[in-house]
């Protein structure tokens, strides 16, 4: 799947 | 940003305020768990470090700050201000159970072995379970004060909007995180037997009690 670094939920 | 996440962290902030009332209102903590309230304000220190090295909105900064303030005001509250009050001797469930088995869950499954990313991984596992010590304490006394149960309600209704929030960002963004769906679903699925005793009892105007 494709990479999350950045989380924007909170 | 969609109507569903957006109703969502409003319903977290409901729960979090409704369960600061209260406290504050009654003078008293008495059936709330206060391990479930330190776990949630671990869960937002470590979530939350991001504050100090990304910048995604307006919006998510100040709700972030909110949170993380509101967790440790309520540990205060509990804690300190009305310490007599609380209920330590039904607040038993054994926190280590929890943690230990989801930090070393965090080390092995994670989106990228860093510091910030294992410690945010670590608190969405945290986050799935960090009510059990309140619905432990809950299931031991038998009996739950009716706006103990709107907070819990609160806290189910922001997990269920998630779910619908994710589906609808892998239809309209391509956008998903197994990591949080898998936490969420689990989360949520824990909060299934309280919904039913919500809507089957408190919305009937009866206090939400267990048979002993």
């Amino acid at each position: 799947w494709q990479r999350q670094t950045l989380h924007d939920e909170l | 940003m969609n109507i569903f996440r957006l109703t969502g962290d409003l319903s977290h902030l409901a729960a979090i305020i409704i369960l600061l009332l209260k406290i504050w209102k009654t003078r008293s903590c008495a059936g709330i768990s206060g391990k479930s309230q330190i776990l949630f304000a671990i869960v937002f220190t470590t979530r939350y470090l991001d504050l100090l090295s990304s910048f995604i909105s307006l919006y998510n900064t100040s709700m972030k700050v909110i949170y993380i303030g509101c967790a440790y005001a309520t540990v205060y509250l509990i804690y300190m201000k009305f310490r007599a009050t609380y209920d330590g001797n039904h607040d038993s469930f054994r926190v280590e159970f929890l943690v230990v088995p989801v930090g070393g869950l965090a080390v092995l499954i994670n989106h990228d072995f860093s510091f910030l990313e294992i410690l945010w991984t670590f608190s969405i596992y945290l986050e799935s379970v960090a009510i059990l010590p309140q619905l432990f304490m809950i299931s031991k006394t038998g009996e739950a004060e009716t706006i103990t149960t709107h907070y819990l309600f609160c806290l189910g209704l922001y997990r269920a909007l998630y779910i619908v929030n994710w589906i609808w960002r892998y239809y309209f963004e391509a956008f998903f995180d197994l990591i949080a769906i898998v936490a969420g679903v689990v989360q949520t699925i824990l909060y299934c037997d309280f919904f039913y005793l919500y809507v089957t009892k408190v919305l009937k105007g009866k206090k939400l009690s267990l048979p002993a």
